[in-house]
């Protein structure tokens, strides 16, 4: 099965 | 004060349509330096899109102050088909406004066609999103890239590419059987954006969710060319060049579970 990660873990908040 | 005006009613239109679907609601920045930026992400929060018009594209543009106008993208679509694509097309918003007028002037006949959209306080995050490294960049027609992510979404929810320095190797594996697609990088000397061009720093595999490269080629109108950016175990890139700025999309990848 693949997980499906949100985008906004990847960057950090301004 | 803002007022943008376009040659061509076409630009904004395919703007708007490329991430009308992906995201309903944002806030457009606009600055005489930076002409006008939007961030957002999509509903799903999977895909952040990353828009840039920059001054040059406008034939005239003036932002007295900066201004950030929220706007509801579907309410913004109706509106801009209500001119034709080759109209001149200005957009203009006092210092606090509540509402953008558009406004259309046909070239050849004396018509002139005016419209007021809403405006909306839009909460958003705004992430920061530095020049990355990436370990390998495609350059490909844009159309082809479409064809290739419509074609495979017919048979897997997931698009796994796999770039090595000689291919890149589009894969999807369903349930009625499976099916890959290699490219091999060539230079197409009488027409450039034929080409495709692959940069390696090192082989990468990564998978995606098929709807939302879907959605990312509904960009496909506004470049001849699209620029992928991958990296290990980051969001990818994907680049429409405008004739001054650009439309990105980063994707997450999916991960084995």
């Amino acid at each position: 099965d693949e997980a499906q990660p949100s985008i906004k873990s990847f960057f950090i908040p301004d | 004060m803002l007022e943008g005006k376009f040659e061509e009613a076409s630009l904004l239109k395919k703007v708007i349509e490329s991430i009308k679907d992906s995201v309903k609601l944002c806030n457009f920045n606009c600055s005489q330096s930076k002409g006008i930026t939007v961030q957002a992400i999509d509903d799903s929060r999977v895909l952040l899109i990353a828009l840039k018009i920059d001054s040059g594209s406008f034939q005239e543009f003036r932002c007295d102050r900066d201004l950030v106008l929220g706007l509801d993208l579907e309410s913004l679509s109706k509106i801009l088909k209500q001119g034709n694509n080759e109209d001149y097309l200005t957009i203009i918003a006092e210092d606090s406004p509540d509402s953008l007028l558009v406004v259309f002037e046909d070239k050849k006949k004396d018509r002139i066609s005016e419209f007021s959209l809403k405006l909306m306080d839009i909460d958003s995050d705004v992430l920061t999103i530095d020049d990355m490294e990436h370990d390998c960049s495609i350059t490909m027609p844009a159309y082809e890239f479409a064809k290739i992510a419509r074609d495979m979404k017919t048979l897997s929810e997931s698009l796994q590419i796999i770039i090595t320095k000689d291919s890149v190797k589009f894969n999807a594996e369903g349930q009625i059987g499976s099916g890959s697609i290699i490219l091999k990088p060539h230079t197409d000397m009488e027409k450039p954006d034929e080409s495709i061009k692959i940069e390696l720093n090192q082989p990468v595999v990564l998978t995606f969710g098929a709807k939302y490269l879907n959605d990312i080629v509904k960009a496909t109108a506004l470049s001849s060319t699209v620029t992928i950016k991958l990296t290990d175990k980051a969001p990818a890139l994907f680049e429409y060049r405008l004739p001054s700025g650009y439309l990105r999309y980063y994707l997450a990848p999916k991960f084995d579970d």
